[in-house]
């Protein structure tokens, strides 16, 4: 564990703590898109098996069940209890151009052909592209609440600290994770576009981002 | 190893 690894937790955390207190307060998941959060909550399922077969410790245990519980709570919140203010109609990214290609990819490019690998692996593929679906959504509606773009700051953020975290690593205990590192550096490019945006209109303005 | 490696990180 180093601080930038902790930072990065927290980060992570931040992020879905945001979003799912913005859907509870305001009882509405406007511009939130459904099936991003799905994703999300199919990349911990396949990646938190290990719960049941390794002991790491007691943070990484316990950050693991947050993880899940809570992104479940957030596609509960969204499909069922405030399913209405849904917006469907504009959540209309594909998502098995995602899946398709990712569950390929995982049975071609893994650490061991076994199952708890192979979906560890799609797991990872998975995250690099899970947001998506979001930033479809926010591309196609051209707006996005202030709540929502820090939300993707946090989630973004959360990444970038993973790089930094795995130099470290590289440095200090010669440890390198290419799958993780290559689909990470992956899934932040995918967010730079918006940092970019995040900077110069919503944290120099107020209120809601918008696209030119 | 890698395998348990790889798992330590969320």
């Amino acid at each position: 564990m180093n601080v930038f690894r902790l930072a990065g937790d927290v980060s992570h955390l931040v992020a879905i703590i945001i979003l799912l207190l913005k859907i509870w307060r305001s009882k509405s998941c406007a511009g939130i898109s459904g099936k991003s959060q799905v994703l999300f909550a199919l990349v911990f399922t396949t990646r938190y098996l290990d719960l049941f077969t390794v002991f790491i410790s007691v943070y990484n245990t316990v950050m693991k069940v947050v993880f899940l519980a809570l992104s479940y709570a957030t596609v509960y919140l969204i499909y069922m209890r405030f399913r209405n203010s849904y917006n469907s109609e504009n959540d209309t990214f594909r998502v098995e151009f995602l899946l398709v290609p990712v569950i390929g990819l995982s049975f071609l490019e893994n650490y061991a052909f076994t199952p708890l690998e192979i979906l560890w692996t799609f797991s990872i593929f998975l995250e690099a592209v899970a947001i998506m679906p979001q930033l479809f959504m926010i591309t196609k509606t051209g707006e996005a609440e202030s709540i929502t773009t820090h939300y993707l700051f946090f989630l973004g953020l959360y990444r970038a600290l993973y790089i930094a975290n795995w130099v470290w690593r590289y440095h200090t205990e010669s440890f390198y994770d290419l799958i993780a590192i290559v689909s990470g550096v992956v899934q932040t490019i995918f967010f730079c576009d918006f940092f970019y945006l995040y900077f110069t209109r919503v944290l120099r303005g107020r209120g809601k981002m918008t696209l030119p | 190893d890698r395998v348990m490696g790889g798992k330590d990180e969320l």
